[in-house]
């Protein structure tokens, strides 16, 4: 709510990536 | 300087001990990555923090704070996926 657009897009981006890091190896 | 801003945003973290725990579970899994065979156990140590630490950082309000858990947030998950990517190739070697 307090952050700009770009900010939402780039915490998606950690959020993605996150999800991505605890698929199994 | 990537550990000056460490330094900083633990010093800044003193009064949010959920934060603080999971900064420390973070430079737990960046010493557990050092160790020889430990890479496995750096990988879940950093995925316990890093899912904390995007929590908080959601919660965070705009300030030098929130820019620190940022690039912080940043610089483990660059860490833990290029980690991953190496236990991942070890493994297709065998």
């Amino acid at each position: 709510a307090n952050t700009s657009a770009s900010e939402d897009t780039d915490y998606d981006d950690l959020f993605w990536r996150f999800e991505e890091l605890k698929k199994k190896t | 300087q990537e550990t000056s801003a460490r330094d900083l945003l633990k010093e800044m973290a003193r009064d949010k001990p959920r934060l603080l725990a999971a900064l420390e579970v973070a430079s737990a899994a960046m010493a557990k990555a050092e160790e020889a065979g430990g890479e496995q156990d750096a990988l879940v140590l950093y995925q316990h923090s890093l899912g904390e630490l995007l929590l908080l950082l959601a919660a965070e309000p705009p300030g030098r704070r929130r820019e620190l858990l940022h690039t912080e947030v940043q610089n483990l998950m660059a860490r833990a996926e290029y980690l991953k990517e190496q236990v991942k190739m070890r493994e297709s070697r065998w």
